[in-house]
C-alpha cells in the first residue's frame, strides 16, 4: 500500500523505471525468494530489476551492474543518522548514476490537522489545507562521507531540499554527483541524515515495525569494465577456494572436504580406482556400502549399471550354473577355474 | 542424445547454480539454458555449420592430408547471449549483474 508511491517516485531518468509501473503480482514470491528478514524494499525494488531487465533483455540503465546498499542506522545526538557502505564497489565498476531511496511520512508527535474544520467560505466542493501548526514544511536531507576506520563527522558532501509528504511516501533522489565525489577521494563509508527528523526515521531498534521496512537504501548504477574479461563470472561467482586456509590439501584427505559435492566427486573417484585393484566387475557394484559384502545379485536390478544393460545375455543353461555360483560367491571377485589358468599359462 | 545430429551443433545443457555449488549466494536465476556445442566439423562442412574462412581452409588442408598433424577445425560458440543474476554480494547487499556470453545461441566449426 504505501510502498506503490515510492516507486512513481523514482526519478525515470537515473533509474530506468518506467517499466515499474506494470503490474508484478508474483513480487511478493519473489521477495520471499530471499527469505526471512530480507523482505524489505530495497530487495524488492532489485527484484523488480531483474524480472524487468531479464524479461525485456536490456541493460538497466545502460549499465551492466546495479548493487544495492542496505543502511545502517546510528543514533547520534538522539538524532538518526544512516551510514552506507559503498566499499564493495569494485576499482572496475565505473558509476554511471546514484540514487537515495527513503521514506518519509508525517511525524507522529506534531499534531495531525484532519480534524481542523475548514473556514465556512471554502466549506463547499473544496478540499481545504489545514492550518494547525505542523511540521517545517521543508527538510533538509545531509549527506557526508568518511574514510574507513574513521571516527571524524564526514566531510559535507551534498545537501538535499525535501518536501514532507502529506502521508507516508516512498521518493527517490539522485545523488549521483555525491556518490562519484566520495568515491573520487576514497571516501566509501556515506551517511545521510535529516537537519530536523520527523517521526519516521527516528525509530530505533525497538519500535513496533521493522526497521528494515522502510529504512533508506542506495542504488548504485554501474558499467563494469571487467564484465567482458574472461572469466569474469568466476571472479565475482566463484567464491569458495580450493585450497582453503587451515585445511589440508584434497591429495592428503580427499574425503575430509566440507563440500558434500567435492566429497562425492573425490567418493566417485575413489570407486573408479576400486575394480583396477581388486579385479572386481566395474559398474556392478556401484551402489553398494564398503560394510556390505555378501553376494546379492538382485540388488542390482534396483541400478542398471551400463556393464549389465551392453553385456550379451547368456544361455538358459549358462543362467542356472551362473546362479548355482551366485549364491555360493563370498565376493563379487571373476573366479577363472584352475583349467582356463592352466590353458593360458602354456599358450 | 544418441539421435543428435553428429555434426557440430548446439545440444540442450541445463545449468542448475546448486549443481556448481554457487546457490547459496544466487538468488535469481536458480538455473538457466546455457545450452553448449558438439559434433564434428568434417570435411566438407555444409553452410550450416557457419564455418569461417579459416575453418574452410584448415578442413581442406587437413583432408588433402600434406602437413601432419592438423586438426579438423573446433565446433564452438558462435552467438551467445547474456544473463541477469541476481545475487548476494560478500556484505550480504543485493547486487545485480548482467554478464555477457552466459548462453549459446548458434554454434559454429572455427
Amino acid at each position: 500500500s504505501h510502498m506503490a508511491p515510492g516507486w512513481s517516485a523514482a526519478p525515470a531518468a537515473a533509474t530506468g523505471m518506467r517499466g515499474d509501473k506494470d503490474p508484478q503480482p508474483s513480487l511478493g514470491d519473489a521477495a520471499a525468494a530471499l527469505g526471512p528478514g530480507a523482505q524489505d524494499m530495497v530487495a524488492v525494488h532489485m527484484l523488480r530489476l531483474y524480472e524487468k531487465y531479464s524479461r525485456r533483455g536490456v541493460q538497466p540503465g545502460g549499465s551492466n551492474t546495479v548493487r544495492s546498499f542496505r543502511a545502517r542506522l546510528e543514533v547520534v545526538d538522539q538524532k538518526a543518522v544512516y551510514l552506507f557502505n559503498l566499499t564493495s564497489v569494485q576499482d572496475s565498476e565505473m558509476i554511471l548514476t546514484a540514487t537515495f531511496h527513503f521514506y518519509l511520512e508525517p511525524p507522529r508527535r506534531w499534531p495531525q490537522a484532519r480534524g481542523v474544520p475548514c473556514p465556512p467560505a471554502r466549506a463547499q466542493g473544496t478540499s481545504c489545507r489545514p492550518q494547525a501548526p505542523g511540521p517545517p514544511a521543508r527538510l533538509h536531507l545531509l549527506f557526508r562521507s568518511l574514510p574507513q576506520n574513521s571516527a571524524t563527522q564526514g566531510l559535507l558532501r551534498g545537501a538535499l531540499a525535501l518536501a514532507l509528504p502529506p502521508r507516508g511516501l516512498w521518493q527517490a533522489r539522485d545523488i549521483s554527483p555525491i556518490v562519484k565525489a566520495a568515491r573520487r577521494d576514497g571516501e566509501l563509508l556515506l551517511s545521510a541524515q535529516l537537519d530536523a527528523a520527523p517521526a519516521a526515521w527516528e525509530r530505533g531498534p525497538g519500535s513496533p515495525r521493522p526497521p528494515s521496512a522502510h529504512a533508506p537504501y542506495i542504488l548504485i548504477y554501474a558499467n563494469d569494465l571487467a564484465i567482458s574479461e574472461p572469466n569474469s563470472v568466476a571472479v565475482t561467482l566463484q567464491r569458495y577456494d580450493p585450497f582453503p586456509a587451515g585445511e589440508p590439501e584434497p591429495r592428503a584427505a580427499p574425503n575430509s572436504s566440507a563440500d558434500p559435492r567435492v566429497r562425492r566427486a573425490a567418493a566417485s573417484s575413489a570407486q573408479a580406482l576400486g575394480p583396477l585393484q581388486d579385479n572386481e566387475l566395474p559398474g556392478l557394484d556401484e551402489r553398494r556400502s564398503p560394510e556390505h559384502s555378501g553376494p546379492d545379485y538382485h540388488k542390482h536390478e534396483l541400478w542398471p549399471s551400463p556393464f549389465r544393460a551392453l553385456k550379451p545375455r547368456p544361455g538358459r543353461k549358462e543362467r542356472r550354473r551362473k546362479g548355482q555360483e551366485l549364491l555360493t560367491a563370498a565376493s563379487q571377485v571373476l573366479d577363472f577355474d584352475e583349467k582356463t589358468m592352466q590353458k593360458a599359462r602354456r599358450r | 542424445q544418441w539421435d543428435e545430429p553428429r555434426v557440430c551443433s548446439r545440444r540442450y545443457l541445463k545449468v542448475d547454480f546448486a549443481d556448481i555449488g554457487w546457490n547459496g549466494w544466487i538468488i535469481s536465476p536458480k538455473a538457466f539454458d546455457a545450452y553448449y556445442c558438439a559434433g564434428a566439423c568434417e570435411f566438407p562442412m555444409p553452410k550450416v555449420v557457419r564455418p569461417s574462412n579459416h575453418a574452410t581452409i584448415q578442413s581442406i588442408v587437413r583432408a588433402v592430408g600434406i602437413v601432419p598433424g592438423v586438426p579438423e577445425p573446433c565446433c564452438v560458440p558462435d552467438k551467445m547471449s547474456s544473463l541477469g543474476v541476481l545475487f548476494l554480494d560478500e556484505n550480504r547487499n543485493v547486487v545485480l549483474k548482467v554478464y555477457p556470453n552466459m548462453a549459446v545461441e548458434t554454434c559454429a566449426c572455427r
